[in-house]
């Protein structure tokens, strides 16, 4: 919340577009700027009606540099945009950095994400400190055709305007916290001496010589991958990463997508019957990977590229001790970490047996 | 792992992070502190930026700390001076 909570007095809010940016259609701006604030209005009992003409309360502009409002912008990159506190005057208005180059795809600088938070602020929101929502004050990619207004933005704008008149009020989806015992997480792989756990549209990144693992936005490193990623693992002989959601699955060297990919999980000689992959992880003593789907699980020779004869086997009966559904699994060290609904299981392959349970997030350094 | 520190980047860093947190976080370098065992307003302004983003508290100026206050960010910078 902004310190003094400023707020608009009345909920019928108007806004005026005072110019257009040349990088995108004018219609696309309008499109762009009328779903912004359908992100708030969606929320709250708030209104927006447009004005062709007069003052409205949130007047839109792009402009660059010194636009002479006291806050000039600083070319490319850097500022993007800003906007003032609910009040007269400038207030409310909202201003994007003509310098950048605005679009309505996934590319820098989306305008309906960027607006949407300038919105937020135009409302009287400050920014959040939870990685996460909309009002955190970096710009992050992410895919805007997917875009839901997270949980503490809904309860952000609602402690100043109130809940949405919407008999089923609307929820927003959570930043996972690195301290919650409970998570489950999609999937998780090393990639070149680094774990990663993927829940939903994040991934945890934990790196054996720092205590604590970093949150980031899976499109942050990724744009064109999907969120709640199904299935992952490293083949560190092929430098690759190989990712599964649905039928589908990609390649990562690195930051980048190897060409060719997504491909269809059936290359790799599933059935038409097997939907989706539930957890992979790669046996650097065989060169084995084995794939988990249900209380099933299959081996794929990665030397010839060809699944194993035999297969699928019973979970269960080739790692005692993991008979429910696996989530996710990775390697170290010679043991495999199984993760199944709340517990992580460290099985050795050695001895064919579970040595330890484990928390879900032990890996993830809460302190 | 940078071979030497080079000191003319290590203060155009320093030059960078100042700015930054005199545009985003109030550091007035014009005032006059007293000085206290704890720190300096930079390191201050710095350690408050640093718990904002989740970072690794030092009230020192490190790489991931720049590496934030580098990237792309909406600038609601006076909205204080504004109210």
């Amino acid at each position: 919340i902004t310190p003094g909570n400023p707020v608009w007095k009345h909920t019928e809010i108007t806004y005026r577009i005072l110019n257009y940016t040349p990088d995108m259609a004018k219609a696309d701006v309008d499109a762009a700027i009328q779903r912004a604030l359908n992100v708030w209005a969606d929320v709250t009992p708030l209104t927006f009606t447009r004005l062709y003409e007069g003052t409205a309360d949130i007047q839109i502009s792009f402009a660059a540099g010194d636009h002479r409002d006291n806050s000039p912008f600083d070319g490319p990159d850097g500022l993007l945009a800003h906007a003032f506190e609910p009040g007269r005057g400038i207030g409310g208005d909202a201003h994007f950095d003509e310098d950048e180059r605005w679009t309505k795809g996934s590319e820098r600088y989306n305008l309906f994400l960027m607006a949407a938070h300038e919105f937020g602020h135009s409302l009287g929101l400050s920014h959040s400190n939870d990685p996460g929502a909309l009002m955190y004050p970096t710009y992050s990619s992410t895919d805007p055709d997917e875009f839901r207004l997270p949980q503490d933005d809904i309860n952000g704008i609602q402690s100043l305007y109130g809940e949405s008149k919407n008999p089923v009020q609307p929820t927003g989806p959570t930043t996972p916290s690195i301290c919650d015992t409970k998570v489950i997480f999609d999937a998780v792989a090393t990639l070149r001496g680094e774990m990663l756990f993927l829940k939903e549209r994040f991934f945890w990144r934990r790196h054996a010589q720092y205590p604590e693992a970093e949150l980031h936005f899976i499109k942050s490193f990724w744009p064109s991958l999907p969120s709640d990623i199904e299935a992952a693992y490293e083949n560190p002989e092929q430098d690759e990463v190989l990712i599964f959601k649905g039928s589908k699955y990609w390649a990562l060297n690195g930051y980048d997508i190897v060409q060719g990919y997504p491909k269809n999980i059936h290359t790799l000689g599933f059935p038409t019957t097997v939907k989706k992959i539930d957890a992979a992880v790669y046996n650097e003593e065989t060169g084995k990977t084995f794939f988990f789907v249900g209380n099933q699980y299959w081996s794929y020779d990665e030397s010839t590229r060809t699944m194993d004869q035999g297969f699928p086997k019973e979970t269960i009966n080739d790692f005692p001790g993991i008979g429910q559904k696996v989530h996710a699994v990775f390697q170290s060290n010679g043991f495999l970490y199984f993760f199944s609904g709340k517990y992580q299981f460290e099985f050795s392959m050695k001895s064919k047996r579970v040595m330890r349970v484990l928390r879900n997030n032990s890996w993830l350094g809460c302190q | 792992f940078p071979a030497a520190s080079d000191p003319d980047s290590e203060e155009s860093d320093i030059q960078r992070a100042e700015a930054y947190l005199k545009r985003f976080y109030g550091l007035d370098t014009e005032k006059k502190h007293f000085t206290r065992k704890n720190g300096s307003p930079f390191s201050e302004k710095l350690r408050e930026m640093q718990e904002f983003f989740g970072l690794e508290v030092t009230g020192r100026l490190d790489s991931e700390t720049l590496e934030v206050m580098e990237k792309p960010r909406c600038g609601v910078s006076d909205v204080a001076r504004y109210s």
